[in-house]
Formats: structure tokens, sequence, C-alpha cells
């Protein structure tokens, strides 16, 4: 099974895959700088989308959420 | 989308098809599972947005298609890798982008099974996003991102109905034959074809024989030495007609007839079988029951070929038999089972049907059920079944 998302780099590549924050962002050699602000925004994005506590943290039940089986389409679209 | 005060909903992606017909193709099949039981689920899955909508989805073998269906692995060629078992189960593309639908075939593809992921759910989601829905944030509803699990009893959630309804429209005709009252002239009229009498035979008693949908898809009923064919708005023109004139070997009063996925079509009466290939008897028939389908009785009710499974079930009184062609023996000890498993089914049927919408149908005595096979019972609809099979039917 792939790595699961617990740490923040693979936290990030989740938000950027289906939508939460851009795609360059994990995308050192861009070098686009992210601030703890847009990033914990981007975590509580998805929070609110699955419908979880938007807490802006990686807490136990957001790892978990990121670690289920689910569709390859992005979240936000458009 | 916005702040959490916004009502969670679905989401339009912001493209649609302009067609309502639309064909597919299943270029690469998953392993582990056979080609007629994938066939069979995905069809069913693209039926949930048919059943509610105007739109309506064609298997087709050659030429170009809306949407192409793939199993794959990894990088697969559009730039997206797969990434083994779990994590991305499968993407597909929004209309603008072509419909495609990609499955990553590392993954446990179950039909029917708690075990592994179950393909109908999962195809059904995908095939919205081919339709041009996006994800919803309804936790319930079918294009909500996340697989929860097989859901033996899955029903459309009202988000994801309201999302395709807003960019297709609703369903106007229902998925049953003849909706809609036939004409006087024409099916149901008041000649009959070759004897000149009334065809009040079907009309004033619609009790039947059997009933058939044969490889051409065309759908023929039997009673006595007479048989139908049916349109969509009932009764062909220039029927009934005599069924040695132009069944050559087959009797009359037959008991049931099934079309297996070879295309030929079986009649049952008594203790024997007859075999046809369209309207061709084949040589050497009319066969044994006992030695072509051990295991089943003589004088059989009813033989359909089950759309939820794709096996062949014979009904008699108020006991059922499976017959699975590919197993020895073919019919399991664990058989007959009650009829009252069916539930909502009567006992002591006409004759069974699978029709080319790929519902199943139950006629008794004038009346017919429609089967929810998801759900394992008649369907629940208004109005209600039973309905009587002449009014809907054969166009009385």
């Amino acid at each position: 099974t792939p790595v699961p998302i617990a740490g923040t780099t693979t936290a990030m590549m989740y938000l950027a895959r289906f939508g939460y924050l851009a795609p360059t962002a994990t995308n050192p050699q861009s070098g686009a700088l992210l601030s703890e602000e847009t990033v914990t925004d981007a975590v509580k994005e998805f929070q609110a989308f699955a419908g979880l506590n938007q807490t802006g943290e990686m807490d136990e039940e957001t790892v978990k959420m990121m670690n289920t089986p689910r569709c390859g389409v992005k979240d936000k679209v458009g | 989308y916005g702040s959490d005060a916004r009502k969670k909903r679905y989401a339009l992606q912001g493209s649609r098809w302009r067609v309502r017909d639309l064909n597919y193709r299943i270029t690469k099949y998953p392993r582990g599972l056979t080609k007629a039981s994938v066939d069979r689920e995905i069809a069913a899955a693209f039926k949930v947005w048919s059943d509610v909508t105007e739109l309506s989805f064609t298997p087709v073998t050659s030429g170009k298609v809306h949407i192409e269906i793939r199993f794959e692995k990894g990088e697969h060629g559009d730039g997206d890798p797969f990434d083994g078992p779990g994590g991305t189960l499968a993407h597909a593309y929004f209309p603008i982008y072509g419909g495609d639908a990609h499955f990553d075939d590392t993954e446990a593809w179950t039909i029917d099974s708690y075990r592994g992921t179950n393909m109908f759910q999962v195809a059904a989601h995908e095939f919205g996003h081919s339709l041009g829905l996006s994800h919803s944030d309804v936790r319930s509803s079918l294009m909500a991102p996340f697989y929860r699990g097989y859901e033996p009893s899955f029903v459309l959630d009202q988000d994801d109905l309201n999302g395709i309804q807003a960019l297709y429209g609703k369903k106007t005709t229902k998925p049953t034959p003849a909706t809609l009252r036939p004409p006087t002239i024409g099916g149901g009229s008041t000649d009959d074809g070759e004897t000149g009498q009334p065809s009040s035979v079907l009309c004033g008693d619609p009790s039947i024989d059997a009933v058939v949908t044969m490889s051409d898809q065309n759908t023929y009923v039997f009673k006595g030495s007479r048989y139908w064919r049916l349109t969509e708005k009932g009764v062909d023109s220039g029927y009934p007609k005599s069924i040695s004139q132009d069944w050559d070997g087959l009797p009359s009063n037959i008991d049931a007839a099934f079309t297996w996925t070879n295309g030929k079509t079986y009649f049952f009466r008594g203790g024997e079988y007859w075999r046809f290939s369209d309207l061709k008897m084949d040589a050497d028939y009319p066969k044994q029951i006992s030695k072509g389908f051990s295991g089943i009785p003589d004088d059989i009710d009813a033989a359909f070929v089950w759309s939820g499974n794709g096996k062949i079930y014979f009904f008699k009184g108020s006991k059922y038999w499976r017959f699975d062609p590919t197993q020895r023996p073919p019919v399991k000890e664990s058989y007959p089972k009650p009829i009252s498993n069916w539930e909502g089914l009567p006992n002591s049927i006409d004759d069974a049907l699978q029709y080319s919408n790929g519902y199943t149908y139950f006629f008794k005595n004038g009346n017919y059920w429609r089967f929810n096979d998801r759900r394992f019972k008649v369907d629940s609809a208004d109005p209600a079944f039973p309905r009587p099979a002449g009014y809907w039917w054969f166009g009385c």
C-alpha cells in the first residue's frame, strides 16, 4: 500500500493532488514558499469538505480520512 | 463552495453531453472476474443514471465510443498514474475532457461482496464524473470522493439525483415497456391477424404460457397454439400467429422459455425441451430435461436468466432451482428453495423474462411484477406492482 499519509510532506502532496493546494506548492524546483497559514487553510478546507472538525491540524481523524481509499479526481474543480 | 455555513450539496464541473444516447466500451478488463460479470456490473452502474434521466448507455464492440473504460496499473498514459492497492481506486474525465473512466487494476475488485472493493459502486461514481458531476461534500452521496465499503442495498442519494437532473433533466418515461396507452388500432387491435377473431384471447384473459426475448431483442408471448410479438406500444400488428406456422417443430401449450448467452432460446414442455436459433429449431431436438438440465424437474412453470447474476433459474409451484452450466453438478444440493425468498413474488407463476432494459419481470394470471435485483425484492414503484399485464404489455 502507498506510504500512509502522516508526515507533512505526504499530506501536502495529498492536498495538492486533490485541489486544496496549488500543484506547484509541492514542487521544490519551482521554489514556491508556503506560509503556515496557507497550509492550515488547506487542511481546514479538506476537513470541511470531508465533514470533519476544522482544526487545521493533522489530527487523527484527518489522517485516517486521507488514508481512506478514494476517487482520483480532484475535489476542487475550476 | 465557501464557508461551512453554506449548505452541503453536489457540484457540477461545468460541462455535459449534448446528446442523450451515449455508448461505451470496456477496452481492458480486470483480472480475476469474468468478462460477463464485469459487463453486467458496468451496465448496472450506468443504469443508476439512466433510471433517473433520459440518458441511455449502449455497450458497443467496435468504432468510436463516448466513454471508454479501462482497468490499468500504475502509469497508463494519461500522466495520472495509479498507486497500487488502496489510495486512488479510479478516476474519470469530465465530458469536456472525453468522459473516459480508468480503474486501478491492482485493486481487489469484487461483486456483491464485503471483501475487496465493490466494482459497481466505484464505477457508478466514476460515471458520474463522465457525465459532468464533480465531488459532492454530502457524505452519504454516491459522488462523495471517499469509498465507504460495500452497500448491499445501494440507493442513489437525493443529492446525486438533484445533481444529475440539474444537468440532464428528469426522466419522463418509466423504465417499463408500453408506458403509454397504445392507440386502438395496431397493438391490441380488434382484428386477430390469422383467424380474424378479436385478439381478446390476450386482453380478455392475459394469462400466458411463456414469454421470451430472443437474441435479436424481439419479445414473444406464447399461449395455447398461438404467439404474439410485442413492441414498445403493445402487440405488433398482424398477430397472433400460429406457432406451428412459424416455429417449425415447436409444440403448442409450452411451459416456459429463456434465451441463454449463446444466443439460443430454449423452450420447455413437460419433460422435454427444444432449442431454437431465432425462429429455426436446431437438429436433434427435442431432448429430455433430465439429460440436458439435470437436477431440474419436468413440467416447470417458468425459466429465465436472472439479470442479477446471469444464472438460469427454474420456477415450479412454490419452489425454485438455480442452474449454473459452469458448475458440476449444475444444481447445488441446497436446491430447491422456496420462492418466498424472492420477496413479493407469488408461487406458481406463468413465466419470467429478462427484458431488453435489463430488468427481470414475472407474469402470473394477467398480472406482472418488476424485480429490483439490488434489493432482491419486487420493485417499489407508482403505480405499485403487480400491474395488469394486458394494459402495460399487450396494449389492451
